[in-house]
C-alpha cells in the first residue's frame, strides 16, 4: 500500500461527489482509480459497493444510463 | 486501462443489482 496515495475512498468522499452531480458507477470508479487509492481492483469494487448501498442514493436514468446522487 | 475500467464498473453494477 503506497504511503503516498492522496485519493481515499471513503464514504465522505463518494457522498460528496454524488451531491455535486448524478454519477455512474463508471463515473466513480474513474474518481477513485487503483493507482490513486493503492487499493486493488477488487477491494475498489467492493468498497465502493459497500458505500453505495449504506449511503442508499438517489437514481435517475440519463442518457439510457444510471445515475445515482444525492439531494441535499 | 479502458477494458480494466469497464470490467470494474461492471462488477459493480452486478454486485448492487439485487440492491437497485
Amino acid at each position: 500500500t503506497p504511503s503516498s496515495s492522496d485519493v481515499h475512498l471513503t464514504e465522505e468522499a463518494v457522498r460528496r461527489y454524488l451531491i455535486r452531480k448524478p454519477m455512474t458507477t463508471k463515473d466513480l470508479l474513474k474518481k477513485f482509480q487503483t493507482k490513486r487509492t493503492g487499493l486493488s481492483s477488487e477491494q475498489t469494487v467492493n468498497v465502493l459497493a459497500q458505500i453505495l448501498k449504506r449511503l442508499n442514493p438517489e437514481r435517475k436514468s440519463i442518457a439510457d444510463k444510471m445515475h445515482f446522487y444525492i439531494k441535499q | 486501462s479502458s477494458s480494466e475500467a469497464d470490467e470494474m464498473a461492471a462488477a459493480l453494477d452486478a454486485e448492487l443489482n439485487d440492491f437497485i
